[in-house]
């Protein structure tokens, strides 16, 4: 087991230890006890888990993206919108912020639930990018990935990529879900906790891994590392 | 003027100390890390164990420098240790893991699985 200041230390020298340099990047700081996420957003991760590697973890030989990293990130914060008629609105924002130079963002979609089951009538949805003066439209994405069912997928690569994906710092992604009544019936107030429950997310998709850490040499290390004197005696050439 | 291959240890045959993948597998709970990685549950590294032989046969793709380190070993000065028995290919894993900030990640890792050995 690795300490939490073992972690700190190691994470410290990546150049001597990539994979736990890489690895403790991405834990989580406060781990004991920590919750793991459940509902949709698990079951969906899941399920493009086991698409795309073996119980054991072997990446299949088929995959269905040519990624190597995924990431699925939730609603930061959301807004239901007052009804109109038979339209049903919800803002959500996503807040992007690259943690790494070596991610490289090769698609990025919106997956959401495009039918919404209420006790008395059903919700037809679809998502699109919210600028605040305009909306903005683009044409379907590409509808070529196997998706768990019940979810639907909107491309918003280019989108994201031209307006929102910042060279560094954070941003945030507006989104909106509309959905329209189906049926002429009182829906209630139930229509927003269908909303407020997990109908939409955002999910990246990269092509890095540990290995694209950009490693400087061990001399470079030392000199950034004042503390490194001892360390500076090993790497000595021994006559 | 290389020798025969023999077992190194009496009693021991060939194959059980040869240079050899074996297999093995840990969980992410034995490795304090099941509160961060979701799948997996288990992770097979396997290791690679064994004597390199004095005769290294192609099988091993060991480099000419090896062949040469045996024979420093066996001919000139028996304090050069014989080549040692080390993983040769390796295979990615995929993981499915939270990060600090709460997302979920799905990410695959190059060379963490061994599979296959050589001497070098």
């Amino acid at each position: 087991r690795v300490h939490a200041q073992d972690a700190v230390a190691l994470a410290q020298v990546p150049t001597l230890l990539p994979l736990f340099g890489a690895l403790l990047q991405e834990a989580p700081r406060k781990s004991p006890g920590r919750r793991l996420p459940r509902g949709r957003p698990l079951q969906y991760m899941l399920a493009l888990y086991r698409q795309n590697a073996d119980p054991h973890g072997r990446p299949r030989e088929k995959r269905i993206f040519s990624a190597n990293a995924v990431r699925l990130v939730s609603p930061a914060g959301r807004r239901a919108l007052p009804p109109r008629g038979p339209w049903y609105v919800q803002t959500l924002d996503f807040l992007l912020e690259p943690n790494r130079d070596m991610e490289q963002l090769v698609r990025a979609t919106v997956a959401y639930r495009p039918h919404l089951r209420l006790s008395h009538s059903h919700l037809s949805c679809h998502v699109e990018p919210w600028a605040h003066k305009s909306a903005i439209l683009l044409e379907e994405g590409s509808p070529g990935l196997a998706l768990p069912e019940a979810w639907a997928e909107r491309d918003l690569t280019d989108y994201i990529q031209q307006h929102v994906w910042p060279a560094k710092g954070k941003r945030v992604l507006h989104i909106q879900v509309r959905c329209q009544q189906q049926e002429r019936t009182q829906i209630g107030l139930g229509w927003s906790q269908a909303l407020a429950t997990d109908t939409a997310f955002l999910v990246l998709y990269f092509n890095n891994t540990f290995k694209n850490v950009p490693r400087t040499g061990l001399q470079e290390l030392l000199l950034e590392n004042p503390g490194g004197a001892d360390l500076f005696s090993l790497a000595r050439p021994v006559r | 003027q290389v020798g025969p291959v023999s077992s190194e240890a009496p009693g021991q045959s060939l194959e059980q100390t040869q240079c050899s993948l074996h297999p093995f597998q840990v969980s992410f709970h034995q490795l304090g890390w099941e509160n961060w990685i979701i799948a997996p549950h288990l992770y097979s590294p396997n290791y690679c164990k064994g004597t390199c032989p004095r005769v290294l046969h192609s099988g091993l793709h060991s480099p000419n420098h090896a062949i040469i380190q045996n024979l420093i070993n066996e001919l000139v000065d028996r304090s050069v240790p014989r080549p040692s028995c080390v993983p040769y290919k390796y295979t990615p894993i995929s993981v499915l893991l939270i990060e600090a900030s709460g997302s979920i990640l799905y990410k695959e890792y190059e060379d963490m699985i061994a599979q296959s050995c050589t001497c070098r």
